[in-house]
């Protein structure tokens, strides 16, 4: 699945 | 998090130091492109701005810091404390030519057509071609002093590193972000030509310089 919900990778 | 994600950005986090080392040390910013350094600070400033709207982790907000305080110390480097010794005349690279078109597809390809969500979307198309200015600048003087070198193979090891920990992330969470993940190929590609250089000179002691 896609996130589209914050990223938490720099 | 897993081990590829630490080292990328442990790599990452090298680089920008070293540069500042190299800088300071020197007290001299000669074969670095200025324009490459904004653009790298132009690429935190767009994707950090949910510093403001969503708490990750401390880990996260700490190195999203970090990150923005050395690329804006390494701009005032270049262009304020020692422009003197910035070598504007070979930093010929046209920021246009990358601007327009990662404006243009952030615009058109991003995961929700949000103002926040265009800027991360942006931050990302930029990052993979930020260091162009760079390369650029070194195939035009055919040479770059071996910290210089040591910097760019941390910066490109940090994004190599990163395809392991996306690789990683799909079989056991089932995560992948193609926007980052087609980016962050991209980039990577860009340094394979100079890791090759990097592993066949660099580290047989010898100074890079091209034919």
């Amino acid at each position: 699945q896609e996130t589209t919900e914050g990223h938490d990778e720099l | 998090m897993n081990i590829f994600r630490i080292l990328g950005d442990v790599s990452h986090l090298l680089a920008m130091i070293i540069l500042l080392v190299k800088i300071w040390r020197s007290k001299s910013c000669a074969g670095i492109s200025g324009k490459s350094q904004i653009l790298f600070a132009l690429v935190f400033t767009t994707r950090y701005l949910d510093l403001f709207t969503i708490f990750i982790s401390v880990y996260n907000t700490v190195m999203k810091v970090i990150f923005l305080v050395c690329a804006y110390i390494t701009v005032y480097m270049i262009y304020m404390k020692f422009h003197k010794t910035f070598d504007r005349e070979h930093d010929s690279f046209r920021l246009e030519f990358l601007l327009v078109p990662v404006t243009g597809l952030s615009f058109l390809e991003n995961h929700s057509f949000t103002p926040l969500e265009i800027l991360w979307t942006f931050s990302i198309y930029l990052e993979s071609v930020a260091i162009l200015p760079q390369l650029f600048m070194i195939s035009k003087t055919g040479e770059a002093e071996t910290i210089t070198t040591h910097y760019l193979f941390f910066l490109g090891l940090y994004r190599a590193l990163y395809l392991a920990n996306w690789i990683w992330r799909y079989h056991t969470e089932n995560f992948y972000d193609q926007i980052a993940v087609v980016s962050g190929v991209v980039q990577t590609i860009f340094y394979c030509d100079f890791f090759y250089l990097y592993v066949t000179k660099v580290l047989k002691g010898k100074k890079l310089s091209l034919p």
